[in-house]
């Protein structure tokens, strides 16, 4: 599903440079759900953001769906993130002018789509937003918001989506629902999902547990229980 | 240290009408750490809004430091946020123009007041934002602003602390820091925090959990351990 070979991602220069990559080599296998788990700081949300081709990296190679990121131009890289890729942002980047269920169908609507109407219904039941659906993200609880962002990003079931830090504002009853959901999206749709987590009773649910620090990877664990 | 008594807030009116307070009494008491916890969308955030006088309930008193908020103008209500309260936003809330070190020194610039060196000092180390103080906020990492809304509540010395899920994009270390941190600023300085949290870990810092569920207090613990 995703490649990532060397990837460094630096910010600013000399003395105030951060290398918030550091030569980063792994595989996000298909049909897996992956946990990418790590300190605070340690470049789990810049590894995303580069495999999503929402940032270019510094150094280094995403090949994504067998195709190479850097080979594409901006205007194929945004289809490839329109059609192929489904993100949940840790501050959710809601838009505040559009409802609930127009912010969850705007990816779809903007690449003239319509989402598979039983799909939508079990994405927007299983995140439990059935009666917020008309509210403004400002009318919403801080985990209402983030089951929004969620639900944006598995309507158009894409093949492969990032989720950094899907669960982090919700108890853990809704946490469980928006887990299962990811969970079963991987075992029966085909999905490829990789999680960025703080919890290990989020990482319980995945295939593979990646831990970076300081913009490296570390280790790794294979079929992880809380 | 607190005291609330019917307090209802609701939002919209007839069929889109939502009840996110619906009568709550409670105290918070001083010198103590309080949890809240509950299901998302059970009025957490509105409650901590409404005892911090960032908005204004529907019905009901809430009494802060002997003052009943409703007897306050305006101006008399930002003089006390600003003196008295301590206030995280589960959003963090940082002004995207200006560093770590100027968003954490932002109230008491405004209120002409400097900070306690060794207490700042104290809260900048334990936040382990030290070789951050210098960045804005789209220049650090999620848990790192969130850490950065940590410290600029806390600098001050509020005499009490309302702070809305501060750990909840934080790994278990740096979590654990901020929350010795919270608790240390009780048992030492004599603060009194109220924190909502949805981590059992959290709340096993904590003297006494309030449950909320649909608006309502319905349980309370006392010494809870996680
Ligand atoms: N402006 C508003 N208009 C309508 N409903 C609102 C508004 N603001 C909040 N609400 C609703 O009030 C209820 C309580 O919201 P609140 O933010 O207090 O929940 P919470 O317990 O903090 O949830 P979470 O754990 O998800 O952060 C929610 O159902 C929310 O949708
Ligand atoms: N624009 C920028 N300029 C300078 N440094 C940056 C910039 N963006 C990110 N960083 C730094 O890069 C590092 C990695 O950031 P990243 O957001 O990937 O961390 P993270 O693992 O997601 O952390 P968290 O768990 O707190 O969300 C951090 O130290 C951060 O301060
Ligand atoms: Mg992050
Ligand atoms: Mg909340």
């Amino acid at each position: 599903a995703a490649q990532v070979r060397g990837l460094t991602k630096v910010y600013g220069s000399g003395q105030a440079e951060v290398r918030a990559l550091d030569g980063v080599t792994l595989d996000f296998h298909e049909r897996q759900f992956t946990a990418v788990m790590g300190p605070s700081g340690s470049g789990k949300s810049t590894l995303m953001h580069c495999c999503a081709a929402l940032d270019r990296a510094t150094d280094g190679t995403v090949v994504v769906g067998g195709t190479d990121l850097a080979s594409l131009k901006d205007k194929q890289l945004t289809r490839l993130r329109r059609d192929r890729i489904g993100f949940v942002f840790q501050s959710f980047n809601l838009v505040p002018t559009l409802t609930a269920r127009e912010n969850i169908l705007l990816p779809m609507s903007i690449a003239g789509r319509k989402p598979d109407q039983e799909w939508y219904d079990l994405v927007i039941d299983t995140v439990g937003l059935a009666d917020r659906l008309d509210h403004r993200p400002n009318e919403l609880s801080g985990g209402q918001q983030q089951r929004v962002a969620v639900a944006r990003a598995l309507v158009s079931r894409p093949s492969i989506v990032f989720a950094d830090e899907p669960t982090g504002n919700l108890d853990s009853r809704s946490g469980a629902e928006v887990l299962s959901l990811l969970k079963r999206s991987v075992d029966e749709f085909g999905q490829t999902v990789v999680m960025v987590t703080h919890d290990p009773v989020a990482a319980g649910y995945t295939d593979r547990v990646v831990f970076l620090a300081d913009g490296k990877v570390v280790d790794e664990l294979r079929q992880p229980t809380a």
